[in-house]
């Protein structure tokens, strides 16, 4: 096992806070060691794209997913879910175990709850059809996309008759696993690929790691 | 209004598709 680095470690927490060793991240998560490290060249970059704070804001996670200051509110509801301890920013740990939900080897259970997470906006444990058309709307409008109401309504009403099973109106978490199980390009998205390969990605950990023989 | 593809799609397709959210822009220069 590596030895610990507490000065760099401790540096690293007054530098960036919220900052967990990063084998105490690998543990609970599916990365390993070296992998943490290489994320935390990425988190570095992305949390001083704007305010060099050590935290990443709403305005940098927009920046970083589309090198724009675009207004998203797909990005909003996923740095949302990212910003666990909802301050209004995310820290390393936030950004490490949020990815993880990502990783390619996390199971699909936990996939599939943070999806549901992300299309039920205020928390009720339903995905509410107002829910949907809300988010529907915002993002047609925001991608100039034209749909009249009564398609959009339509296309309501098709997607609820299909996964609202005992069609109460709303979608709970096991007609969200079994309407996803049938549609599983809707979970493409819960998988990056990147996260396998992120040691290559960001090769400069090494020169900064915190953790002998990695 | 919509064409014909855009309207077979089921909402979360839609989403999907008008967010153009993908995280890999995170990894990507």
């Amino acid at each position: 096992m590596g030895c610990f680095h507490s000065t760099a470690t401790a540096r690293a927490r007054r530098r960036y806070p919220g900052y967990d060793h990063p084998m105490q991240l690998a543990s609970q998560t599916a990365f390993s060691v070296s992998e943490v490290e290489a994320l935390f060249e990425l988190f570095k970059t992305i949390s001083g794209s704007v305010v060099d704070d050590g935290l990443i804001s709403k305005e940098e996670f927009q920046l970083a997913l589309f090198k724009s200051k675009m207004d998203n509110i797909f990005a909003n509801r996923i740095f949302d879910l990212f910003d666990v301890k909802k301050r209004g920013v995310i820290d390393f740990a936030d950004f490490v175990q949020a990815l993880n939900v990502f990783h390619p080897s996390v199971p699909m259970e936990e996939k599939i709850d943070f999806s549901f997470k992300l299309y039920d906006m205020d928390n009720t444990g339903f995905i509410e059809r107002k829910e949907v058309k809300q988010m529907l709307i915002a993002l047609l409008s925001e991608s100039g996309m034209r749909l009249s109401d009564e398609t959009i309504e339509s296309i309501l009403d098709k997607t609820f008759s299909d996964a609202d099973v005992n069609q109460d109106g709303k979608i709970d978490r096991a007609e969200w696993e079994n309407f996803v199980s049938r549609n599983p390009s809707l979970m493409k998205i819960m998988t990056l690929p990147y996260l396998k390969d992120i040691t290559t990605t960001f090769p400069s950990f090494v020169f900064n790691s915190k953790v002998d023989d990695i | 209004p919509g064409d014909k593809s855009t309207r077979q799609m089921n909402a979360f397709q839609l989403i999907g598709m008008a967010s153009s959210l993908d995280l890999s822009g995170f990894f990507e220069e």
